[in-house]
């Protein structure tokens, strides 16, 4: 789950906007 | 005056605000029945989490963000984060909550094992954020302001964050003159919230490590 990435890691891939991954 | 652009720019910034917000069923989770600590530290990381996703969504949405370079980007979300954080939860305890909930949410997080160091300062800022009962449109340009930070580590072109800050801080100071003509200070005491914010945020750091040692 989104929960144990790092902060960095959830901001990326927030940015990449494939969140569903 | 407010100019046209601006008042697009503001609707922009307030549109996005209110359509990225926590999924309500788990800002109601906080709500029911009591949980044990680690119940309640599982809770507030999955909260935490979401909110950083809410926050990139959001953001995605500052016209010109997305014109800076993407390590800029990462660094003003990676810097501003935990104090946008703050400043969203603190609306939640000045907005006028059914009775009884913000006692239950207090309770929450005094009870999920932060210790009273941190959860004084923290409360502290929730009622100084509350006294101002600032506008939604006042928090969504705030919010904003707290990301375009152009000194956060690692930010190469600061002066491209400033250019976006300024613009920000020229509608905000505009607004508060306009929302609030009896309270000449009203923009400086916003202001003033964004350094409180600061030392918050520094506490979050030992908040986390004396967090896992309980």
């Amino acid at each position: 789950p989104a929960s144990n990435l790092g902060l960095e890691d959830i901001i990326r891939k927030a940015l990449m906007g494939n969140l569903e991954e | 005056e407010i100019t046209k652009e601006q008042q697009a720019l503001m609707k922009v910034i307030l549109d996005a605000y209110n359509r990225h917000q926590i999924p309500q069923d788990m800002a109601k989770k906080l709500l029911q029945d009591q949980y044990s600590a680690e119940e309640n530290f599982l809770l507030l990381t999955e909260m935490a989490t979401s909110q950083v996703q809410v926050l990139v969504e959001f953001t995605k949405n500052i016209p010109g963000f997305l014109t800076l370079d993407r390590e800029d980007q990462i660094a003003l979300l990676k810097g501003s984060a935990v104090e946008a954080m703050f400043l969203r939860s603190a609306q939640v305890f000045s907005r006028k909550m059914p009775n009884g909930h913000t006692e239950v949410l207090e309770e929450r997080i005094r009870k999920s094992g932060i210790s009273e160091e941190f959860i004084t300062p923290m409360f502290n800022f929730y009622k100084s954020i509350g006294e101002l009962h600032m506008m939604q449109e006042e928090q969504a340009l705030l919010t904003t302001i707290t990301i375009l930070t152009p000194d956060r580590p690692y930010v190469k072109d600061q002066q491209a964050v400033e250019r976006l800050q300024e613009t920000i801080l020229d509608v905000l100071r505009k607004l508060c003159v306009l929302q609030h003509p009896q309270e000449p200070q009203y923009f400086a005491r916003l202001l003033g919230r964004l350094t409180e914010l600061r030392t918050l945020s520094h506490y979050h750091a030992e908040m986390l490590t004396s967090w896992r040692v309980n």
